[in-house]
């Protein structure tokens, strides 16, 4: 089953 | 001071019913260009950007820049005491306001509505989305994208989308069995109807479809929808506002442990 990610794995915050 | 006007409020009501299921609350960053929100959902896998252009409003004013924290269900049961044609105008009166006014005209005059709402303190993180050359962008009928999340969403949790040169595919399973939609590429890229796919590699996708359907709330906004993607990155889900704006959706992929 694929994991579903969090944005922030992509993003960084500002 | 702040005060911003539309001709007629059923544009604003739409955009809240595009945010207010996904989000509970958000920050309405004001400034002369216009009002922008950015949000994520309280469990982080997607992202509301929400942009209205100063010029796109019948009157704008912003004397300096001020941050509205607003409860959007308690905006959308203020929005629902409007008439679609009322005239809407929204203001505040200082620089760091903790109420904010609507103030709802009849197209006839005779009946005008004010409804005062309390603002609150968020302290919400912010992302830095850089742009980015998707490797596919598809451009399809927002209402058939509405219609295949709302079927596909009976099948399976999860949805995959595939992009190729031939056209785009949905496709999901789960107990009662599998479901696929493809669509190929129309040959009228100007109609309302068109499905149109620029793509620079093939892409292929999982997404949680619960969240697809949240994105389809915004499909009253416009006729088109444009789906973003690149491999292993969030797919970019955009409606646009008339010639004011835009609601962006980013949603996380989920991935193959």
């Amino acid at each position: 089953t694929p994991i579903q990610n969090d944005l922030q794995e992509f993003y960084a915050l500002v | 001071m702040f005060e911003a006007s539309l001709a007629q409020s059923a544009i604003l009501k739409k955009v809240l019913d595009a945010i207010k299921d996904l989000l509970n609350e958000a920050n309405f960053e004001c400034t002369d260009d216009g009002i922008k929100v950015q949000a994520m959902d309280n469990s982080h896998v997607s992202l509301v950007s929400l942009e209205l252009r100063s010029d796109g409003f019948e009157k704008y004013r912003c004397d300096r820049n001020l941050s509205m924290g607003v409860n959007l269900a308690s905006m959308a049961k203020i929005m629902r005491c409007s008439s679609n044609s009322d005239k809407v105008t929204i203001k505040a009166q200082d620089d760091n306001p903790d109420k904010v006014s609507f103030i709802f005209e009849s197209s006839n005059q005779e009946r005008i509505s004010d409804y005062e709402m309390k603002l609150m303190d968020i302290d919400a993180d912010q992302l830095g989305i850089p742009d980015t050359e998707y490797s596919c962008v598809v451009k399809m009928p927002s209402a058939e994208f509405a219609r295949i999340c709302k079927d596909l969403n009976q099948f399976g949790e999860s949805l995959v989308i595939s992009c190729s040169k031939e056209g785009i595919k949905f496709s999901t399973s789960g107990d009662l069995g599998s479901a696929n939609v493809k669509l190929a590429q129309t040959t009228d890229a100007d109609k309302d109807d068109a499905v149109t796919i620029e793509m620079r590699s093939p892409v292929t996708l999982t997404f949680a479809c619960r969240y697809l359907n949240h994105f389809t709330k915004a499909t009253p906004l416009s006729s088109q929808v444009q789906l973003s993607m690149s491999d292993e990155i969030p797919l970019l889900v955009e409606y646009r506002i008339g010639d004011m704006g835009c609601i962006k959706y980013y949603l996380a992929p989920k991935i193959d442990d």
